[in-house]
């Protein structure tokens, strides 16, 4: 209430009683196939539930949720108003949930020109669950479009409002989001041991005991754990740091430098070195080309001198960290990194900016260092996890073995 | 007294109240509105639309109200 009120999603009052729920379209757009039409309406389906266990299958005849392009007055009392103005409009689920397009609009999919159909599909649908608007301006449920965004994600805000309604996420489909490992939901904190280390053996060496401040740490393609620091490298067990470390990096990784940023494994197999202006791109051990090049080059919108970056489990996209501030990186979208980053690193609640490294481990949650402490994210709460001993952890004692 | 009547803000009016900022009318009659209402209903817009609330119907304001949007109202009873 009044102005200081916390800007956030808004609940209509109704939702489905059902998760499983279905869809026509009964009448299409003039301008565009309507099999991409189906692709893209089904892709804005998916976004919702990418984060619940809502379902959404086309089919004909009776169904939830009927969408249909429209022109001036159709029927409803709320007439269309021809280009631009008002795109569409939906009915919450205590109405119908149907959802009505203007086709008198542009409608273009993946295209900057136009008005991009997934984007206000994903839109309308939240209506259609029971979402009203946010006002919470980079949320999707926010009243104004703001044009076509290659890397489109539901905004934190979107997140919470849909599970409002209809609850987390619990059944596996689509790995493309949240890596739903059962153990996130907490209790897989209970038992310390998943992260505590067993004492290292004597054979060990204890360098970073006494200082476990490092540079980088990072998973290799096999699958291995590394920490960097200065020009020794770590290779980390389940347990504890393995024996016969450090070695030095250049040995390992011929032509890289020491007293590295920031480094990342991709999908594409392939491991990015940072280290100031400059980064490397390795496949395994072997260099994967020419490099140093210039992060302007490769990495088009990130700055150099990096704290550090990782893949997030959250939606398999690049995080580059910087002081106080965070890029996305998303190399399959042009412009790879949005125009709205940077964003504070405040967004990502809970974790302190200045950061020394973070990474993804190899049981999918996403770790932040800073100093002689760690802190573990909780992808779907989109925070630093709460649990018992609470995070910031000592970094020797839980993943040195200290 | 009721609302000045400068065409952007007879058209204000209505954006304002096809959105829910202002009780809609039954259409078939005009309703007086008093101006702290009135002005009670912009600032509401400008506050959930993120731009300064000044409670006038400034060109920021009035740019705001031609952006394309969504046809659900932003105040839901």
């Amino acid at each position: 209430t009044g102005d200081n009120r916390a800007k956030r999603y808004a609940l209509q009052g109704s939702r489905w009683k059902v998760k499983d729920l279905t869809y026509k379209i009964s009448k299409y757009p003039g301008k565009l196939k309507r099999g991409d039409v189906d692709k893209e309406i089904q892709r804005a389906f998916n976004v919702w539930s990418g984060y619940t266990d809502l379902t959404f299958t086309p089919k004909s005849g009776q169904v939830h949720i009927e969408i249909r392009f429209e022109t001036g007055e159709h029927g409803d009392g709320d007439p269309f108003d021809g280009p631009g103005g008002t795109l569409a409009h939906a009915y919450f689920p205590v109405f119908g949930g149907d959802a009505h397009f203007d086709a008198s609009e542009s409608w273009s999919i993946n295209s900057y020109r136009g008005t991009n159909l997934f984007q206000v599909a994903a839109h309308e649908f939240g209506h259609s669950l029971g979402l009203s608007h946010s006002d919470v301006r980079q949320a999707l449920m926010a009243p104004f479009y703001r044009g076509y965004d290659p890397l489109f994600s539901l905004d934190t805000d979107d997140v919470e409002g849909i599970q409002a309604l209809y609850g987390k996420k619990t059944k596996k489909d689509t790995p493309s989001f949240d890596d739903d490992n059962d153990d996130q939901d907490g209790e897989f904190d209970e038992s310390p041991s998943n992260e505590k280390k067993t004492p290292a053996p004597p054979s060990v060496d204890q360098s970073l005991c006494a200082d476990p401040k490092f540079d980088t740490i990072f998973n290799s393609a096999e699958g291995y754990t590394y920490v960097f620091k200065g020009d020794k490298y770590w290779r980390l067990t389940e347990e504890s740091i393995a024996p016969g470390y450090p070695k030095k990096i250049s040995e390992t990784w011929p032509g890289l430098e020491g007293n590295i940023d920031a480094a990342f494994t991709y999908k594409n197999g392939k491991t990015y070195f940072f280290k100031g202006s400059k980064y490397w791109r390795y496949k395994g051990r072997k260099m994967d080309g020419d490099y140093p090049k210039e992060i302007s080059e490769g990495f088009t919108g990130i700055p150099d001198n990096l704290d550090a970056a990782l893949v997030w489990s959250g939606n398999g996209k690049i995080y580059f960290y910087k002081g106080s501030k965070f890029w996305r990186f998303d190399p399959s979208q042009r412009p790879p990194v949005k125009s709205t980053y940077p964003k504070p690193i405040s967004n990502w609640d809970g974790v302190p900016d200045n950061l020394n490294a973070a990474f993804q481990w190899t049981n999918g949650y996403t770790y932040f260092y800073k100093g002689n402490a760690y802190y573990r994210f909780n992808d779907r709460a989109f925070a630093v996890d709460v649990t018992n001993p609470p995070f910031p952890r000592s970094t020797a004692y839980w993943w040195f073995g200290c | 007294r009721c609302a000045n009547s400068a065409p952007s803000d007879s058209s204000a009016l209505i954006y304002l109240s096809q959105y829910g900022y202002i009780s809609a009318s039954r259409g078939n009659s005009s309703q007086l509105l008093d101006e702290r209402s009135y002005k009670k209903a912009i600032e509401d817009f400008q506050s959930f639309a993120g731009i300064d609330v000044t409670g006038q119907l400034d060109p920021v304001t009035l740019e705001t109200m031609t952006l394309p949007r969504c046809g659900v109202k932003d105040k839901v009873g």
